[in-house]
């Protein structure tokens, strides 16, 4: 299958 | 080395701060497959470090790969990595060509 729409996850540590 | 085969630089970064200091985006299954780091904080572990850079794409961490990991469960892998008492420093394998080797 195709990717998701880019989902503009972001993750700070 | 040749076109198809992007260098990665090792990169050691010392836990000399409270906080590793950097956000990714990215992760399986998105247009960004493999975690690119887009922020890195002033006085974090990874600015004292020096090396990371924001845009590179991160491949391994601790020598696991991060291929396949969807955004959540690479953010685990990397968090539990800097959480680890064992070992003063995290490894990163990064590179600076986004692609997903």
């Amino acid at each position: 299958s195709p990717p998701k729409e880019y989902e503009d996850e972001v993750t700070f540590f | 080395p040749g076109l198809l085969e992007p260098t990665s630089t090792l990169v050691r970064v010392m836990k000399s701060a409270s906080t590793l200091g950097i956000a990714i985006e990215g992760g399986a299954n998105t247009r960004q497959p493999l975690p690119r780091i887009v922020t890195i904080q002033r006085g974090g572990s990874a600015h004292n470090c020096g090396q990371l850079k924001v845009g590179q794409v991160i491949l391994e961490v601790n020598g696991l790969s991060l291929r396949g990991h969807e955004h959540r469960d690479a953010a685990r892998i990397i968090a539990e990595a800097f959480k680890n008492k064992e070992k003063d420093y995290v490894d990163f394998l990064v590179t600076d060509f986004n692609v997903a080797l």
